[in-house]
Formats: structure tokens, C-alpha cells, sequence
């Protein structure tokens, strides 16, 4: 465990951070697991070339041969050989909105996963620990409801324009306005999709010449987004300052490869929570190298806006810092406000630059207004515009059922990964049998859980990734727990050595 | 190649091959030695040197495509520990193998070739030579 | 359970899991018996 002792002049609250290491014996196994599907998924393709198993997965026809190959045939190897025998613990289809409880479409496969079908049945209010739903506004009820209803029959689904076109509505400027008051910033600006508001807007703020510093872990939105950009990109271990500072000071002294020149600009690319470790951003001393170095700052609240910090301004107000010392906050309305889309705030003459240079801007259709409704009507009620103290409460619940849960799982003796703080709770697994058995174990409890492999993980770091949300209450909760620690006794997941001193 | 675990269960995976070998009971000591060593060299031959690309999706547009394993480990930095301890295994083994094998010509010949054919492939000059 | 988890065999298709469990009893027994000879 690397508990972090927080140094007094950077950190004002307790900064408790974990990662237990994988018990060598539980990493030997996983090894000799993933040799014996290796092993058999050779078996399996020389019967396939050879025609003695029937070949379920596309193919070239024979006339395709000679062309270049569209499926790349060892490319697929992992796909077709170890994830098709565990891959009914994915892409469940649900019928109901993912709020506390979901309800899910039962399916059968008769050839192990190849294809499925479904039986009609529909599993009644399963226990949802897999969606990213941390304040509970993923509802069809309520406030929102009304309000969207009247904003569809008014302004309709679709806006077939960009906004620099017609597609500019009041909506989205009101929108736009609440969002720089919520976030502490001068300006804001909201875009479509979460995914390409990272993907479409670090390619307008640097280019060649310019260099990214990227975490190791960043989602691979801001990955795309970097390498569209042209910078030069270099990887920093995961949350790991000493890594970062060694950047940084090789970038200042040694500037370009080759001619030496200084960078133009250093962007460092850092996010808020880490969807896949559950860690928190070291984001006071982020803060104070980027000072130090005089590179610029892009954090990437996605998981963090909403859910972190007394009243849900994320990750800056959760360690007490000024909005201003970031210069691109950047987040999405899909894990907190129940929407989707993304938003980008910072200084006014960033954002009109944005508005004018960003791809998202020049050719995506904006935002639908019943989207932006939910997402003004989510944000005010965190925000307390509404009257009700309703929005902190949800902020105030998701707090203590995060601590809870982790508590709580950490007490049954499993190995839970990241920040005491964060909504995003890993489960370590380890084996690949035990993935897919998780999975199944947990459904037939009545429980939907995402559960992560290789090459999403490290190979030996297989994992199920809870999100706690506001919505669940006490008696959910310990239901989950209950039935977490009855497939924890059957799996054998209970792999910690450290034991909560009481 | 570096993560937790992965050396020592790459030991006990020979260990346990050489005992398999051990029990065939019309198997004497050096030829369970030199078919220890012959088959550990085919099975990382054909794992780092022959088999190209990534078993998997990977984000990088392909560009690991036509690499072979060894040349993507560790995004292709030499001399890096893991290359270091894959390059010296090999070695270990060969040399229990010679003196098991009492240093008979006709195995030395066939594991001083096994050997090389895994050792050649490792050396950084051969980086990226098809 | 725990060995069908372990070793993955537990995600293979029935024939696969005979031919596994077939060879692993296989490959210990003759260890086994290798064992008794050599001690």
C-alpha cells in the first residue's frame, strides 16, 4: 500500500491512496490460467484452418485471400479464443433507465457465446452497481421529467446544425452560463458528446512543436485527442509526481529533440478520477509543478464533476484550489447529471477561440435541448437553484456511501484499489475464469456488475469496477454487500493480507 | 514482460515441462535435458521471434502490426531488464544441459544450434532485420 | 471449483475440459509415479 503522507503545505485534507501488490502466488496462477487459454485457442484455430470445427467469426472468402487481409487473423486471437467464452458478463441489454435498480433482458446461448437468444423473460429490478449514475439523476421520474417533456414538445429531439450555424440555441448559451458559475470559471462551452469534446478540442490547443505530458492511465479520448494533435507526447506513470517533475525539468533543459529548441507550449493531461484504478489526481502538486514549470494544465473531469467535493465542484474544490489555476477544466454530464455531452471551461478568450477553431464547434450538431434541459435542471439542483437542498443531500449520500462501501469491502478482506474517496470502486480478481464467473455469480444474486479484463487492465490485474451512487440506499447497499461477500467466500477473491486496524 | 510474477512463472513453467519429460520412463537424463532445452527454444522461438503483432486490439492504428513480440517489448528500448533476463534464461539452460549431457558431441551439437537459434534473434543489431 | 477457476478450465467447452483433465491426470500420475520410483 502506497499510503501517501500528505505534506502539510499542499494538501488539506487526508489523501488516502491504495494499490496492494498482486500476491506472487495469485499472479503465478493467472499466468498459468491465461497459458492454458492460450494453449487451447492455438487447438482451436488449427481445427478451425483445418475445417474440423465449424469457423464462427468473419472471415475472408476464398476469392479475398490474396488481397490484404480486412480481419487480422492474430489480432483477433484474444477475441475470438478467451473473451467469446466469458463474454455474457458484456453488453447486457437493459429495459429500463440505469438508475438503483435496472431491469434486465434475460439471454441464452446454445454454442458458447457465439450467439445468443433471448427468452423473453425480463429480470426485474436487479441491483445496478455498474453504472455510472452518481448522483441518482438517470431517472424517469421527477423533476427532470417535466421539464424535459415541456422543452421536447417546444423545441424538439434534433438540432440539425452546428453552433456556429443555426444550431446555436438559447438553451444552450443559458446552458453554457450556468455551467461557468458552476465550475468557478469565466467561460464554458458545451459540447455533444463527452468523447469528442477531448478527441476534437486538444487538437485546437496544441500542435507540432507543442508537447503533451499524458498519464499513463488517461482514457483514450484524450489519447486520441493528443495524437490527432501532432504534439510530441511523452507517458508519465500513473499519478506519479517524481515521473511528471522528470519530465517537466527534461523538457525545460533539453527542449525539442534534435534542434533543442524550447517547446512551445507543455500541455500536462491529467484526469480528475480514474474511471478504471478508482484513483484521485494528485492535483495540488500537479498544480504546483505546472507553476514551477510554466506549462499549461488540462484536467479532464469526467468522473469527477458532481461527485467529488462538499457541493459537487469536483476535484478542484475537493482539495480546496482555485478553478483559476487550471487552465482547461474540462468534464461530461453522462456520469453525474443522468445526460450526455461534454463542457469545456476557462478563461473567456480560450473558450471564444475554442468556439471559433474547434472541430466539435464547425461540424458536430449541437446538443439536443432536452438533453440540455436535463442537464440544467440536474446542475441547478446541485447547485441549490432550485430552492431544495436536494442536489447537496444526493453529494452529501454519495460521499458516505462511498466510504461505506469501500469500508466495508475492504473489512471483508478483498483487495480494493484507489482513492478512500472515489465513487469508483475496483474489485481486484485477477484470474480470467473468475471474470466471467463473477459476472454470473453476481446476476444470479440479482446483481449487475461490470467486471474488466486484459488488455483493458494490466494481465494481471483483471477486476469488477462498482460505481456507487447516491441513489442506492443503505438497505441496497448492504444487500450487495451481502451477496459480494457470499461469491467472495465461493470464488476465493478474498486475496488481502492487510487487515483494517478497528 | 515485466509485470509481477511473470519470471517466476516462466521458471516454474520449464521446471514443470523438465519434470513432465522426467517421468517418461523410456526417457534417459540427457535426453530429457536436450529435449528440455529444445523445446523450451522452439516454444520462445515461435512466442517472441515468429509470431507478429498483438493478440489483441491495440489503440496505436497498427502500428505494432509487423513487429515481432521481443521487438515490442518494452516499446523496443534495449537492454532493458526483462530482455536481459529472456536473454540469459536460454543460456542457464543450455549450460545444465551440457552438463547433464556429459558434454556428448551429438546433443552439444544439436543444443549449441537450439541455442543460438534463440540467441541470434535477441541481439540489437537483429532489431527489426527480417 | 476452485481448481476449474484456477487452472480456466471452468470457461472451456465440455470436450475441451475431458481433454484437459485427461491430460493433467495423465502428466501427475506419471509424475507420481516417477516420484515413488526415483525416492
Amino acid at each position: 500500500i502506497h499510503r501517501i503522507a500528505h505534506n502539510g503545505g499542499l494538501y488539506k485534507r487526508p489523501f488516502n491512496e491504495a494499490f496492494e501488490e498482486t500476491p506472487m502466488l495469485v499472479a503465478v496462477l493467472t499466468y498459468v490460467g491465461y497459458g492454458v487459454l492460450t494453449l487451447f485457442g492455438y487447438l482451436r484455430d488449427f481445427m478451425r484452418h483445418w475445417k474440423i470445427e465449424k469457423c464462427h467469426h468473419a472471415t475472408e472468402r476464398e476469392e479475398q485471400k490474396d488481397f490484404v487481409p480486412l480481419y487480422q487473423d492474430f489480432e483477433n486471437f484474444y477475441t475470438r479464443n478467451l473473451y467469446m467464452r466469458i463474454r455474457d458478463s458484456w453488453n447486457r441489454p437493459i429495459c429500463s433507465v440505469p438508475g438503483a435498480k435496472v431491469d434486465m433482458l434475460e439471454r441464452v446461448s446454445h454454442d458458447y457465446n457465439w450467439t445468443f437468444m433471448y427468452t423473453g423473460r425480463v429480470i426485474k429490478d436487479v441491483i445496478n452497481m455498474g453504472s455510472y449514475n452518481y448522483l441518482g439523476f438517470a431517472q424517469n421520474t421527477g423533476i427532470c421529467k417535466e421539464a424535459e417533456a415541456k422543452v421536447l414538445s417546444q423545441y424538439g429531439a434534433g438540432v440539425c446544425s452546428t453552433r456556429q450555424e443555426i444550431g446555436n440555441l438559447d438553451k444552450h448559451e443559458e446552458l453554457e452560463e450556468l455551467v461557468a458559475r458552476f465550475l468557478g470559471v469565466e467561460a464554458a462551452m458545451a459540447y455533444g458528446m463527452g468523447f469528442a469534446t477531448n478527441s476534437m478540442n486538444i487538437p485546437a490547443l496544441v500542435g507540432k512543436g507543442c508537447l503533451i505530458l499524458s498519464d499513463e492511465l488517461n482514457h483514450a479520448s484524450l489519447v486520441l485527442g493528443a495524437r490527432l494533435s501532432g504534439a510530441t507526447i511523452r507517458i508519465f506513470k500513473h499519478n506519479n509526481m517524481q515521473s511528471l517533475e522528470k519530465l517537466l525539468k527534461d523538457a525545460i533543459v533539453h527542449g525539442q529533440p534534435r534542434t533543442h529548441r524550447p517547446w512551445k507550449k507543455i500541455l500536462i493531461l491529467v484526469e480528475g478520477i480514474y474511471s478504471m484504478e478508482g484513483s484521485i489526481v494528485r492535483l495540488p502538486e500537479v498544480i504546483a509543478l505546472k507553476k514551477k514549470y510554466k506549462s499549461y494544465l488540462y484536467l479532464d473531469e469526467a468522473h469527477s464533476i458532481g461527485a467529488l467535493g462538499p457541493t459537487g465542484r469536483g476535484v478542484v474544490e475537493y482539495f480546496g484550489l482555485d478553478p483559476e489555476d487550471v487552465d482547461v477544466m474540462m468534464g461530461t454530464f453522462t456520469k453525474s447529471f443522468g445526460a450526455a455531452g461534454g463542457y469545456i471551461g476557462g478563461k473567456k478568450e480560450l473558450i471564444d477561440y475554442l468556439r471559433t477553431h474547434s472541430h466539435s464547434t464547425v461540424y458536430a450538431t449541437s446538443l439536443s435541448p432536452p438533453v440540455v434541459e436535463q442537464i440544467l435542471i440536474s446542475m441547478k439542483c446541485i447547485m441549490g437553484e432550485d430552492g431544495t437542498t436536494f442536489g447537496r443531500q444526493c453529494v452529501q449520500q454519495l460521499a458516505e456511501n462511498t466510504r461505506y462501501f469501500r469500508r466495508r469491502l475492504k473489512e471483508m478482506g478483498f483487495i480494493i484499489y484507489g482513492n478512500e474517496d472515489s465513487p469508483v470502486v475496483p474489485l481486484m480478481l485477477y484470474m480470467p475464469a473468475k471474470i466471467g464467473a463473477f459476472g454470473r455469480e453476481m446476476l444470479k444474486r440479482n446483481i449487475g456488475v461490470v467486471v474488466v479484463g486484459f488488455p483493458a487492465t494490466p494481465i494481471i490485474e483483471s477486476r469488477a469496477r462498482f460505481c456507487v451512487s447516491a441513489a442506492h440506499t443503505k438497505e441496497i447497499l448492504d444487500t450487495a454487500l451481502k451477496e459480494i461477500n457470499e461469491v467472495g467466500d465461493l470464488l476465493q477473491l478474498k486475496y488481502s493480507r492487510h487487515r483494517l486496524v478497528p | 514482460m515485466n509485470s509481477r510474477g511473470i519470471w517466476l512463472a516462466y521458471g516454474i513453467s520449464v521446471g514443470v515441462l523438465h519434470i513432465i519429460l522426467l517421468s517418461i520412463p523410456c526417457f534417459s537424463i540427457p535426453v530429457v535435458w536436450t529435449l528440455t532445452n529444445v523445446i523450451h527454444n522452439l516454444v520462445m522461438y515461435w512466442l517472441l521471434h515468429m509470431v507478429k503483432g498483438t493478440p489483441f486490439e491495440t489503440p496505436d492504428q497498427g502500428k505494432d502490426r509487423l513487429l515481432t513480440h521481443w521487438e515490442q517489448i518494452d516499446y523496443g528500448t534495449q537492454c532493458t531488464s526483462s530482455r536481459k533476463f529472456l536473454s540469459i534464461s536460454p543460456i542457464v539452460l543450455y549450460f545444465l544441459t551440457s552438463f547433464y549431457t556429459k558434454y556428448d558431441p551429438a546433443h552439444f551439437l544439436i543444443n549449441t544450434v537450439s541455442l543460438l537459434s534463440v540467441l541470434l534473434p535477441k541481439l540489437p543489431l537483429f532489431h527489426g532485420v527480417r | 471449483y476452485q481448481y476449474l477457476l484456477i487452472t480456466c478450465s471452468y470457461v472451456l467447452e465440455p470436450w475441451e475440459q475431458s481433454m484437459f483433465h485427461t491430460i493433467t491426470v495423465t502428466v501427475v500420475a506419471m509424475v507420481l509415479y516417477t516420484a515413488y520410483v526415483f525416492i
